[in-house]
């Protein structure tokens, strides 16, 4: 089980901007 | 004309839409000790974004309260008492919806385009780059 800065670290990354 | 630049300087929406726009502006909050303000926009996001049906979204939401708005951080000081107050009971009664934050967000928001996105504009970092 990751911790909880893990998982808002996670949330994070997964809305930054991408590659264009 | 519609370089990654001038795009930038279009909103705060399209600064934050672009990879190296949002970098450069995380390296200007980090000196400006607000960067807290940004992750929590981006933590927003992801969170919106986030499977309804996944069992950790109450996890993650008790994860993104716990470390921008129950201490008093920067994030939490940008905040109405009336939102921080809905978030907490929210999350307290478990009642987990994918705009739960989204309030917040737009408060957040307001604040980072009145001041650090116009900062930003006319900060060392941005004028470097340029």
């Amino acid at each position: 089980l990751d911790s909880e800065d893990d998982s808002v670290q996670r949330c994070i990354t997964s809305a930054m901007p991408k590659h264009r | 004309p519609d370089s990654p630049l001038s795009r930038w300087t279009k909103s705060l929406h399209s600064l934050l839409g672009d990879q190296d726009g949002a970098h450069l502006f995380r390296i200007f909050l980090e000196r400006e000790k607000c960067v807290d303000t940004l992750d929590f926009w981006f933590a927003c996001n992801g969170f919106r974004q986030m499977d309804r049906q996944e069992t950790k979204t109450l996890r993650v939401a008790k994860a993104i309260y716990k470390r921008y708005i129950e201490n008093n951080s920067i994030v939490a000081k940008q905040l109405k008492p009336a939102t921080k107050t809905y978030i907490r009971d929210s999350v307290k009664k478990q009642q987990i919806d994918s705009a739960m934050f989204d309030q917040a967000q737009t408060e957040i928001q307001t604040t980072m385009e009145e001041n650090a996105y116009q900062m930003f504009l006319t900060s060392e970092v941005y004028l470097d780059y340029v």
